[in-house]
């Protein structure tokens, strides 16, 4: 499990690199090291409390298998989140 | 009974609690925020004179390990954030090579990443 | 991510500089 899991963040990690790279290049600035580990474990952190969220959110609607109104939901605090999440899944849709 | 300040209670809220046109800081207000990474409409702010803004991050050298807590233990938001704050304390004399990259590494499989 | 990242940005170029450090990141973590 232990092993899974340091798997899961190393490729986090990995992504986040890229991410950062790009917006290196967009806006002509360096990230250091260790502000791209920072965010990764941010994100990852942030990601297991989005997966607590969800599973209670299906788990309340009686349902085994977490949908897009959960995700929808975990989005709920900003306009803007949601109306980004929704149209992502429109296009994921369609 | 209908949930609101008694008269005596609003008199004494008024007296010691109430923020008002004679004292010099006349509300308080967090700070707006706005995603920078999307589009969104910002409404512009004009900094109301008297409005104390407060500042999240002036007691940062404070927010690095939990502190007391009475009846309700720290929430999962407030441990997250928490360990962050250590993990940049740790790192930030860290020269040229990055530790937790260092542990992480090892771990990567190119399978993983899309 | 990438609020992060945009976020630290905005800080660093706040302080006239062309690195984001974990100073940085310190600054707008509250927020984000």
């Amino acid at each position: 499990e232990f092993s899974h899991r340091q798997r899961l963040k190393a490729a986090v990690h990995y992504t986040v690199g890229c991410l950062c790279q790009e917006v290196e290049l967009d806006k002509q600035m360096h990230f250091s090291k260790q502000t791209i580990a920072a965010i990764s474990e941010v994100t990852f952190r942030q990601c297991e409390n989005f997966a607590k969220d969800l599973e209670m959110f299906a788990r309340h609607a009686k349902r085994s298998t977490i949908s897009t109104e959960d995700v929808k939901l975990l989005a709920r605090r900003s306009n803007s989140l949601l109306k980004y999440i929704t149209k992502k899944n429109e296009e994921i849709a369609q | 009974k209908d949930g609101l300040l008694s008269e005596e209670e609003f008199n004494l809220w008024n007296r010691l609690y109430r923020l008002g046109d004679s004292d010099e800081v006349k509300g308080v207000a967090l700070p707006r925020s706005h995603f920078q990474s999307l589009q969104e409409d910002r409404a512009t702010q004009e900094p109301t004179t008297g409005i104390h803004q407060l500042s999240l991050s002036e007691w940062s050298v404070w927010q690095d390990h939990p502190l007391p807590t009475y009846q309700v233990d720290h929430s999962y938001r407030c441990r997250h954030f928490i360990s962050i704050m250590q993990m940049i304390e740790e790192m930030r004399h860290e020269e040229d090579e990055c530790s937790y990259e260092l542990k992480i590494r090892p771990f990567l499989q190119m399978e993983d990443v899309c | 991510v990438l609020e992060a990242a945009a976020r630290g940005v905005s800080q660093a170029q706040a302080e006239g500089l062309n690195v984001v450090d974990v100073d940085q990141l310190e600054k707008v973590l509250p927020q984000l």
